[in-house]
């Protein structure tokens, strides 16, 4: 069964979309099928892999509203190996329109439990939200990866992250975990990046990756061509911070 | 009355909140009296301000739920003029607690109809949604500042929060305007910058601001001491921007 990651931080512009899609990719390009899931209403993981939805094509929001199955809202990338479901701006309405509807926080687990066998690694990227869309993403989660910025803004949105996680531990997923925070642009020459980062390698310990990702230009260049930094270019930093980022994920997810 | 201007992008991390401390406290700064809103559950903005509330202080959650009055949630700040009601955590739940209430979508309004005579200006720094707080702060405006980084993911959201305004304009608020778009981080040595930002400028032609905020690392900090910008560092480029940003929102909109 494939090894499925939600990408979560309800602070905004942390850089979970561009964790999202270059992760998921640098797994295909190790040769481990992955499906990536827009949850995001905004639909920047779909979008930004040239996969947006065409009007009427089915997506995510019929996947959780049970008007369709997951082999029908998989769809092919330009990356061998990388295959999309696609979010859409009706997202929005699921939040009121599951309101009172039975297990609505377990409707992405149950979806995902018809994923083909050929799958190694399922990657969520989730909204700048702790709303029902992200708590789907953490219940059919076994893992939790969190994009930080290390800047002032951020480090206070952890907490209730944190405290998300762990209600979503007690009530629906005993088994989810943290998989690691990993640091998006990262500047070691400001101050605050190293004194945010000080006081999260304190808190976090091992669980922060030893991979960075720099602010690199390419990084932000790519999604406008509808590709993976990898195809845009593989020679960039941006590029090999996530191919080193999968290596690491590929240690500690697959020794479990 | 006062002008009550909303900061509001879905799109994450575009500076809205760092646009609406540091506009608000530029206004207070040029003898306006002003109020700053903070409706986004993360409360970034009272943090940053270094008025987060305390535990049983009242907020904006009691302000619009009914439970307690405008004049009971302002709170002064370290900055002569400026004010603030903290935002806070159980806003999350007003989503869903205001589901069947009687013009849930008016209540900022209403609350802010109660406004002392003293506040030239009210500014609401809104979450990365658009959700029924984002519409409470666009009902309640007379017009919306839409900050904007220019990246790819962050023009793409652009026709969704134009279609939003649209739909309060038709429903709520017929006189609400978009006062403008404001450029932040704006780097002009990359290409892509530069791209978007001509994109922009050929759609939004004078409705976009002269002022650009550039990326200054000062900004970033200033938060962390709870302080806007002119307070931690009036001579860095950060402050000098939303000094001149404050002069342009004067112009456009006591010209109103
Ligand atoms: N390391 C990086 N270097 C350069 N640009 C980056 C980097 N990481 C992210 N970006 C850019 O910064 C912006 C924010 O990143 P992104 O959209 O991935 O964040 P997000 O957390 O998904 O945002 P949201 O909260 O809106 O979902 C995007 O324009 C993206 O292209
Ligand atoms: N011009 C700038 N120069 C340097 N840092 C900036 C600038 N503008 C914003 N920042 C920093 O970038 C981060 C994102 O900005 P901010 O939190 O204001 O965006 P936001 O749109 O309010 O985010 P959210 O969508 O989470 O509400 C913050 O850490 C902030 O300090
Ligand atoms: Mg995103
Ligand atoms: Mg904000």
């Amino acid at each position: 069964l494939p090894r499925i990651l939600a990408i979560s931080n309800q602070k905004g512009g942390v850089g979970k979309t561009t964790t999202a899609i270059n992760l998921a990719a640098s797994l295909a390009a190790a040769e481990l099928p992955t499906l990536l899931v827009d949850c995001d209403p905004q639909g920047n993981a779909s979008s930004g892999l040239g996969a947006a939805a065409a009007p009427g094509e089915p997506t995510l929001y019929q996947l959780l509203s049970g008007e369709a199955e997951l082999a029908q809202v998989l769809r092919p990338t330009a990356l061998e190996g990388l295959e999309v479901v696609a979010g859409s701006r009706d997202l929005v309405g699921l939040n009121l329109e599951l309101l009172g509807a039975e297990q609505r926080e377990e409707r992405l687990r149950q979806a995902l439990a018809q994923a083909p066998e050929r799958l190694r690694f399922i990657v969520l990227d989730c909204p700048p939200a702790l709303d029902l869309l992200t708590l789907n993403a953490l219940v059919a989660a076994h893992a939790v990866i969190i994009p930080m910025q290390c800047e002032y803004f951020a480090l206070e949105g952890l907490s209730q992250l944190l405290a998300t996680i762990q209600a979503v531990q007690a009530r629906w997923n005993p088994t989810l975990e943290i998989a690691g925070v990993v640091f998006n642009q990262f500047d070691e020459r400001t101050h605050l990046s190293r004194q945010v980062a000080n006081d999260l390698r304190a808190h976090f310990g091992a669980q922060i990756f030893r991979t960075t990702v720099p602010r690199n230009v390419r990084l932000a260049e790519a999604p406008s061509f509808g590709q993976p930094v990898l195809l845009y270019d593989v020679r960039s930093k941006g590029s090999e911070a996530f191919l080193q980022l999968a290596r690491e994920v590929i240690e500690r997810e697959l020794a479990q």
